[in-house]
């Protein structure tokens, strides 16, 4: 573990709080995209999928168990739950979700480590988060104005990403140049995605103005 | 392609 990667984990482990607590605090879902969050329930269902089998560490087994339990707990508030469905907007969470999982599983049929179900499936997850916040970009475009914690969300959710680059550049030259092609181009995929959400969010924030997407 | 990797991260 190197602070690189620890900084990261906390970051997303903030992202998910956040959301969260808005989602409680506020009883709305207004400007989530439930597709996102379902997309990221089946990342973290399909990398985790050796939780039980494999013990790497305790703080990495309860990372894993509260991944996967706030994840969920998103999905659910977003579906079920009397107050807050009602304030998710169906008719702009339109993106077709399933267009982003299925050339994903496709491409980790293809390009994998190993041909094994475990591997095809982590391999898959790692494809699929790199464009699971597409659906949410899509809808931030769409929602006239962005709250505050919508914003941080989204901000400290590529952020982690980027910092999981550098704890793989520094695993690069620490752990005798082992190279991991699958995670890191993915990673700058998925980093990539979030640069103009990244501008116009540093941009709001030096001018202390509302965040806003150009449509 | 690359050793498979061991999965120490989330």
């Amino acid at each position: 573990m190197n602070v690189f990667r620890l900084a990261g984990d906390m970051t997303h482990l903030l992202s998910i709080i956040i959301l969260l607590l808005k989602i409680r605090a506020t009883k709305s879902c207004t400007g989530i995209s439930l597709k996102t969050q379902e997309l990221y329930v089946i990342v973290f269902l399909t990398r985790y999928l050796d939780l039980f089998t494999k013990y790497i560490s305790f703080y990495n087994t309860t990372m894993k168990l509260v991944f996967l339990g706030t994840s969920i707990s998103i999905v659910w508030y977003m579906r079920y739950h009397k107050v807050v469905k009602q304030t998710y907007n169906k008719d702009q969470d339109t993106f077709r979700h399933y267009f982003l999982a299925i050339p994903c599983f496709l491409l980790a049929l293809l390009i994998h480590h190993e041909f094994t179900v475990i591997e095809v499936l982590w391999t898959f997850s790692i494809y699929l988060e790199a464009v699971a916040i597409l659906p949410q970009l899509v809808l931030l475009q769409r929602s006239r104005n962005i709250d505050n914690l919508t914003g941080n969300y989204v901000f400290l959710l590529g952020a982690y990403r980027a910092l999981y680059l550098v704890n793989w550049v520094y695993r690069y030259f620490t752990e005798n140049h082992l190279v991991r092609w699958i995670p890191w181009l993915s990673g700058l995929v998925q980093t990539t995605l979030y640069a103009d959400f990244f501008y116009y969010y540093i941009k709001s924030w030096k001018n202390n103005e509302k965040l806003q997407l150009p449509a | 392609s690359s050793s498979k990797d061991v999965k120490d991260e989330l």
